[in-house]
């Protein structure tokens, strides 16, 4: 099964 | 000082119907030049809101000094259902409001009603999000998106959108079995809102959770069609557009790591 990805791994934060 | 007065409340009212399940707390970030816009995340960090409301949004706005109210959107949302759609819908607050003042009139009745809201300090962290090149681009009518997003899900916990050049096709598997549907590009000249269009640089096979899906098809009361921007192992971002702004919700896919 696939997992869940978070947004946190794709955009930079500040 | 920051005075914004919408020529009707449902604008307000229906963004905030649309987002408050997925992030309890945010700031809206108001100035001169922006208008008010929103940037919040649920707290699982796979959905992100973006909010815009231009100051063309607005009958009237005025904004002298930046400001950052940070809202309780559960309770925004009781006092906007004591206002009735057509009202028009004034949003006032000081330069360091420790309250934001909320002003429904309705000119026929001569009615007015005031409400004041508490403020908070919300500690959020921003995201930086760049405008992303994308494998496809669908615009689909947002009552269509909506039923397969509603339907899909009692089916299965993810979806599975997979766009071709000339069709869209979602796909779940269930323990009690599975499901696709299928729609096929097509442009109605007599009612363009009810086109299907697919720009298509790369085909896509992406997976998402149902779950946040049918978080994102409660914005459809604000727009005739949602894009929706897909892009290979990258977040999806699905776009309503309003008159003079748009309410954007980033979701990162599922994928095997």
């Amino acid at each position: 099964p696939s997992h869940q990805q978070t947004l946190t791994k794709f955009f930079g934060g500040s | 000082m920051l005075e914004g007065k919408f020529e009707t409340a449902s604008t307000m009212k229906k963004v905030i119907e649309a987002i408050k399940d997925s992030v309890k707390l945010c700031n809206l970030n108001c100035s001169q030049n922006d208008g008010i816009t929103v940037q919040a995340i649920d707290d699982s960090r796979v959905l992100l809101i973006a909010l815009k409301l231009d100051p063309s949004c607005f009958q009237e706005f005025r904004c002298d000094k930046d400001l950052v109210l940070g809202l309780d959107l559960e309770s925004l949302s009781k006092i906007l259902r004591q206002g009735n759609p057509e009202d028009y819908l004034t949003l006032i607050a000081e330069d360091s409001p420790d309250s934001l003042l909320i002003v429904f009139e309705d000119s026929k009745k001569d009615r007015i009603s005031e409400f004041s809201l508490k403020l908070m300090d919300i500690d959020s962290d921003v995201l930086t999000i760049d405008e992303m090149e994308h494998d496809c681009a669908i615009t689909l009518p947002a009552a269509a998106f909506a039923k397969v997003a509603r339907d899909m899900k009692t089916l299965s916990e993810s979806l599975q959108i997979l766009v071709t050049k000339d069709s869209v096709k979602f796909k779940a598997d269930g323990s009690i079995g599975t499901g696709s549907v299928i729609l096929r590009a097509r442009t109605n000249l007599d009612d363009t809102k009810e086109s299907i269009l697919i720009d298509l640089n790369k085909p896509v096979n992406l997976t998402f959770g149902a779950k946040y899906l049918n978080d994102i098809v409660k914005a459809t009361p604000l727009a005739d069609t949602v894009t929706i921007k897909l892009t290979d192992k990258a977040p999806a971002m699905f776009e309503y557009k309003l008159q003079g702004g748009f309410l954007r919700y980033y979701l990162a896919p599922k994928f095997e790591d």
